[in-house]
């Protein structure tokens, strides 16, 4: 479990990151 | 049939997706007994990225001119929020009861809800992007309704001067918008369609050139061609609109529609 959510915060990390990055792209 | 109807929103979210529904299948096989690891660290790095994420889609809302937009992204900006404080919650939570069962249920409400929140987020700016390629679309019906009115070769000229940059930006648009999509069936219809209107413009233009030329001859067939140069804009009018239909669906209408 401690990996599992680790892991899973890392990615939600990287995915907020991601849809930071396709509004900035889309917007310019 | 794929859950996301765009490869970009599919790349972003299906990761995240899965190991959401693999850890919820994890939690209600262990049910209670496990002590639950300190998450701090990541919770706040999350946190940090969630802040800044609001940050630049208020500033985005601010600068937009997409009524829609404004009004549905504050929504979904307010649900990756609270879902980021269940998540700080439920870690501080932990810290004091590692075996907290609440604490646990407020750590699944929380991924979830930032899966459905940058979700929501993201289909609410993918639609103000169709909303971008239909205005486009929508532009060229505007030169293609005024084709009837073309009596002289220097007006047809300038008619050629402004459909042309317009129909070579609704082409780029609707190109890179099929090749994004996941719903096999609409990006057929795309590729079809586009191709019919790319056919048809120079035969457009032709048939009013000809309609031009009998028309200062005063020759015969005026009514003919006429009827011709109606029809083939008839046509790239429907495919257009063909167009801007399909651009509006998701894979979500089919299953209703199914």
């Amino acid at each position: 479990l401690r990996v599992g959510w680790e892991h899973l915060l890392t990615s939600i990390n990287r995915n907020i990151n991601e849809v930071e990055n396709q509004i900035l792209t889309r917007d310019s | 049939m794929p859950v996301f109807h765009t490869k970009t929103i599919e790349g972003i979210l299906e990761p995240v997706a899965q190991q959401v529904e693999r850890l919820v299948i994890l939690h209600e096989e262990a049910e209670d007994g496990n002590a639950m690891p300190d998450l701090e660290r990541p919770v706040q790095a999350v946190s940090s990225a969630v802040t800044n994420l609001i940050k630049v889609g208020k500033e985005t809302i601010n600068s937009s001119e997409d009524a829609i937009l404004k009004q549905d992204m504050p929504v979904a900006l307010h649900r990756v929020e609270n879902a980021s404080k269940l998540l700080v919650e439920a870690s501080s939570m932990l810290k004091a009861d590692p075996y907290s069962g609440p604490a646990r249920k407020k750590l699944i409400e929380g991924a979830r809800g930032i899966l459905q929140g940058t979700s929501a987020l993201l289909l609410c700016f993918d639609e103000s992007e169709v909303r971008k390629i239909i205005r486009e679309c929508r532009k060229v019906l505007d030169y293609l309704a005024v084709a009837e009115v073309i009596e002289t070769m220097e007006d047809l000229v300038q008619f050629v001067k402004d459909l042309s940059p317009c129909l070579t930006k609704l082409s780029r648009d609707v190109d890179a918008r099929e090749k994004d999509l996941t719903h096999q069936f609409h990006r057929e219809i795309l590729v079809r369609c586009l191709e019919q209107v790319k056919t048809l413009a120079p035969i457009l233009i032709c048939s009013m050139k000809m309609l031009i030329q009998i028309m200062v001859k005063r020759g015969k067939g005026e009514a003919e061609a006429a009827a011709n140069r109606n029809y083939v804009e008839q046509r790239m009018t429907d495919e257009i609109n063909e167009i801007i239909r399909v651009l509006q669906l998701t894979t979500y209408d089919e299953d209703e529609w199914d």
